[in-house]
């Protein structure tokens, strides 16, 4: 069976990571 | 009975179309909710934006693979539900306003869709009407190209696209994975890369918190 190793943490997410500032 | 790799293309299809029908074309209700939360509707530029990178699509894979080209699907898939809880906000002006956000989520949503469809069979050589060869590989990263979209900001938006997405077949997970480890590998690392600029301007900014002393 396969499963995908979830890199993120808890506290990380898709806004951070477009948020360039 | 033990699937053979015909059998499993057929179900990721069969799912994908489940997939697709189930969602629909438009953005969900919930969607829409965060939209008319941001500071700036984005509604009418994620729908420019679909439609002109719809057709740049279209064009590049019409070269590509002749003239039998497909219909696109138009679909942006939210995921935003866990970003509400996480961050416990519901204005996603900058992050829903952001165009290189909006072409990574279509760039990894036709990826699916040609990985699903495509498997080996966009590998093959083929020849156009007039008999001239054209370009056939249309494996990852072809779709980076197509969106002149750097390989780091579509590593963004994996992890979450597949968050998001529960329904997708082991087969693309896997497929998706491998873009991932393809980027992580050798495509981040590429001389244009924006990697370099943001190292550097973390290294400038300093060390946030002391490295950890290694462990007896």
């Amino acid at each position: 069976s396969h499963s995908y190793h979830f890199g993120l943490e808890e506290h990380e997410g898709i806004t951070e990571l477009f948020d360039s500032d | 009975p033990p699937q053979t790799p015909v059998r499993a293309a057929m179900n990721s299809i069969a799912q994908l179309r489940v997939d697709l029908i189930t969602s629909g074309d438009q953005p969900s209700s919930n969607l829409a909710v965060y939209f008319k939360n941001c500071t700036v509707d984005p509604t009418e530029e994620v729908l420019q934006r679909v439609e002109s990178l719809g057709l740049l699509f279209s064009q590049r894979f019409g070269q590509a693979v002749g003239p039998r080209c497909v219909g696109l699907g138009k679909q942006v898939p939210p995921g935003l539900n866990t970003e509400e809880k996480r961050l416990s906000v519901q204005n996603f002006s900058k992050l829903l306003n952001d165009s290189t956000f909006h072409t990574s989520l279509l760039a990894c949503a036709l990826e699916v869709v040609m990985a699903t469809y495509g498997g080996s069979t966009f590998k093959n050589g083929g020849y156009s009407n007039g008999g001239v060869p054209v370009e056939t590989d249309l494996c990852f990263p072809w779709i980076l190209d197509v969106f002149q979209l750097t390989a780091f900001d579509f590593y963004k938006v994996i992890e979450s696209f597949i968050k998001a997405e529960p329904s997708l077949s082991k087969d693309i997970v896997k497929h998706l994975e491998r873009c991932e480890h393809l980027i992580m590998e050798t495509i981040a690392w590429r001389e244009d890369s924006p990697l370099f600029e943001l190292l550097k301007r973390t290294r400038e900014e300093g060390p946030v918190e002391q490295a950890e002393p290694p462990a007896t």
